[in-house]
């Protein structure tokens, strides 16, 4: 059996808040407005 | 910093709700973030029951949340795919509890400079700040440690980065994603007006001469010293590590002197369980002889015993070494108890004996295993960058083992990766394969003496029994079908699974700061667990007809997979109210009882734990199992006595009605019947 490769959750990469949530629309990169009030 | 308006602010416990649609190791993520905030804080979690607001946990695009309590009814936030990480948790749940990112307090710029020019085109309005009529930083200095600042790499459009740290040093510090900052914790504090923790109990470094309220036995041989450092080893405390001159105090038992089954006992102060299970965790010494031990007791109080009773816990297995080395304890403890330290002299020749410091006793569980690596960058140099843990065991018997990777080489080590792998083991044939929904969770612990301080970084991985390798095997199969052979070190032939897990667990920088290198050695701190419990809906409550979706799916056990499916109709973004009955709008239940509806009228369910419930219309009284013992006693005392009462009485009146019938007949005999032949 040929050895099997370990799997990175990350896919290599050091992913913050912000990366993971990239080209979301939300304020400051993981805020939610209350639609209402904060408009 | 925090959005000022006391309405924001959510009651304790805050009310949660775990929808389906999480993915597994995120549920058990979020319940470990939980324990954090309790520890740490006074902020407590409870599922939610059924109140007005309460904050729903589900899984959509990203990790976001909203800030405060919008008092919305469901209030949503959201762990996407790769959101399952404690500290990306902690961060989404200091939003809901009322916090915005610290880089956008009102004296920002006296702390950082934003580049403005490095900021991607149409994102500037992420670097706004919020002045001090909206926000308050609740008078807690700037705190580039905090766990909600940006990094410096925020919104980027090239690779500058947009946040620079006015004091350089900090420039690598914004951003961490380990765990809540002392700043955090003084800030959370101060808004839920928190005095004490939930689950911790004690910390002590043995810095000052009360020596945290520990009493020398009675009854031994010998006493604890309060020494800064032994001859034979230690040469210097676990707390300072030597690094502070005339401060460093550890306790000693020597066993250099003394005859064989000499002892000495060091109990602690009092402690008053809440939870019924404890971990205490503590650094020792042993320079003693392998026959020295140290032994772990428990003084518990009960009404039954007042001066207490001692039960042994365990014994200290450590051998002699010249490090200090990581114990924990287990214990399950409910009424008032000491922790009680023995030290015994065994049968052999002794320089030196056992030495403790850096205690910490709370209400947690203690990790499952301790990789104690020496020496770990020389160490992980040595391995070529790939460190494999001994061969450990699940409580249920999973053989496995976890791998550390240094990425880069010695010259440029970059950042840290973790791997669990299952290996071949005792219990194969009896298991259950592919190994299913076990959590193995893997924490570089920050060696702080203090546990509230501590930064540890944790990341976990839950394996899915479905998964499967690029050459279509189940991954988490018995090792000896989809591993590697290989030998240990003894000879012994054994298999390796492939690991799953990050490459990115730490950076070299951040590995470098704190205390995960204390001396130069690190500790992983590694658990197992089973968490097929949470592939199960949380139970919502009981409905009335207007609560539909949610219910649905109430404990149903759905097909094992690490991403379940939602049950409830999908995910949404707008706000929707509570499933509460309306008749329960103005009928209040209090501590904190649940209202429901029953024949279309609202009555109200009370809280019940084993030691005592709420009992009333509104769950307005208290009754403890104590209370109905006396009333059971008491009640059958006076049964008793009616009873003894009634029998005397019965018995006077027969005695007399007797005796009265005795001297009639005496007085005046009956006539003789006499026979005629």
């Amino acid at each position: 059996v040929p050895e099997l490769k370990d799997v990175d959750v990350d896919g290599g990469k050091n992913l913050d808040i912000l990366d993971v949530n990239e080209g979301l629309d939300l304020f400051e990169g993981d805020i939610k407005f209350n639609e209402v009030s904060e408009l | 910093n925090s959005i000022i308006g006391e309405q924001y602010r959510w009651p304790i416990p805050v009310p949660y709700f775990l929808e389906d649609s999480l993915e597994i190791n995120a549920k058990a993520l979020v319940l470990e973030a939980f324990e954090r905030y309790r520890l740490k804080s006074c902020i407590d979690f409870k599922p939610w029951e059924g109140e007005t607001n309460y904050i729903s946990v589900f899984k959509d695009s990203g990790c976001y949340s909203y800030v405060g309590n919008l008092r919305r009814g469901k209030q949503q936030l959201s762990l996407g795919t790769n959101c399952d990480r404690i500290a990306t948790i902690q961060h989404e749940f200091l939003h809901a509890l009322g916090f915005w990112h610290e880089q956008s307090r009102a004296d920002r710029d006296d702390y950082v400079i934003i580049m403005w020019d490095r900021i991607l085109s149409g994102r500037e309005h992420n670097f706004n700040t919020y002045d001090d009529t909206r926000s308050s930083a609740l008078n807690v200095p700037y705190d580039y440690t905090s766990v909600m600042h940006y990094s410096k790499t925020a919104f980027q459009n090239g690779s500058e980065p947009t946040i620079v740290t006015r004091i350089p040093a900090f420039s690598d510090v914004i951003g961490q994603r380990m765990d809540f900052s002392d700043y955090d914790l003084e800030k959370l504090n101060r808004l839920y007006n928190c005095s004490s923790s939930l689950t911790f109990l004690d910390t002590c470094t043995f810095e000052y001469n009360n020596i945290c309220g520990m009493v020398q036995g009675t009854g031994d041989n010998a006493d604890w010293q309060h020494v800064l450092n032994i001859p034979n080893g230690p040469s210097s405390d676990h707390s300072n590590m030597g690094n502070c001159k005339d401060s460093g105090y550890f306790m000693h038992f020597s066993t250099a002197t003394g005859n064989t089954g000499h002892k000495a006992f060091l109990e602690s102060r009092l402690f008053y369980p809440k939870r019924g299970f404890q971990c205490l965790e503590f650094f020792y010494y042993n320079s003693g002889h392998e026959t020295d031990q140290l032994n772990i007791w428990i003084r518990e109080y009960t009404d039954a015993y007042p001066n207490g009773t001692l039960t042994f816990i365990s014994t200290v297995d450590g051998h002699p070494a010249d490090y200090w080395q990581l114990y924990h304890v287990s214990l399950n403890v409910s009424n008032k108890f000491r922790v009680v330290f023995e030290g015994v002299k065994g049968n052999g020749i002794s320089t030196g004996g056992f030495s403790i410091d850096d205690i910490n006793l709370s209400e947690t569980r203690c990790p499952h295993h301790v990789w104690h690596i020496r020496n770990f960058t020389e160490e992980s140099a040595k391995q070529n960058g790939s460190l494999y843990s001994p061969p450990l065991y699940s409580k249920d018997g999973y053989a496995f083992q976890v791998l550390i990777r240094v990425t880069g080489d010695a010259e440029k080590p970059y950042d840290l990766g973790i791997y669990f792998l299952l290996i071949s083991g005792a219990n194969d044939d009896t298991l259950q394969w592919p190994c299913s929904l076990r959590q193995a969770t893997m924490v570089l612990m920050d060696q702080n003496p203090d546990i509230r301080k501590r930064m540890s970084n944790l990341r976990s991985i839950t394996t899915d029994p479905e998964y499967k390798t690029s050459n279509d095997l189940y991954f988490w199969d018995r090792p000896d079908r989809v591993g590697t052979p290989l030998t240990f070190p003894n000879g012994t032939q054994y298999f390796r699974g492939p690991g799953l897990g990050t490459s990115a667990y730490i950076t070299h920088d951040r590995l470098h700061s704190r205390d995960f290198l204390k001396g130069g050695d690190a500790f992983i701190l590694l658990s197992v667990d089973d968490v097929t419990y949470l592939n199960s809906s949380q139970p919502t409550p009981k409905p009335t007809a207007a609560l539909t979706t949610q219910s649905s799916g109430s404990n149903t056990t759905r097909v094992p997979g690490i991403t379940t499916t939602a049950l409830i109709s999908g995910p949404s973004i707008t706000t929707v109210e509570p499933n509460v009955p309306n008749h329960c709008k103005d009928y209040e239940c209090k501590n904190d009882g649940v209202c429901t509806v029953e024949d279309e009228k609202p009555i109200c369910r009370c809280k019940v734990t084993s030691d005592w419930w709420y009992v009333g219309e509104r769950c307005e009284k208290r009754v403890s199992s104590q209370d109905t013992v006396i009333i059971a006693v008491s009640s059958s005392v006076t049964i008793f006595v009616v009873m003894l009462a009634i029998t005397l009485v019965s018995v006077y009146c027969l005695k007399k009605k007797h005796k009265k019938q005795l001297t009639r007949v005496v007085e005046n005999p009956p006539l003789e019947k006499t026979s005629a032949f």
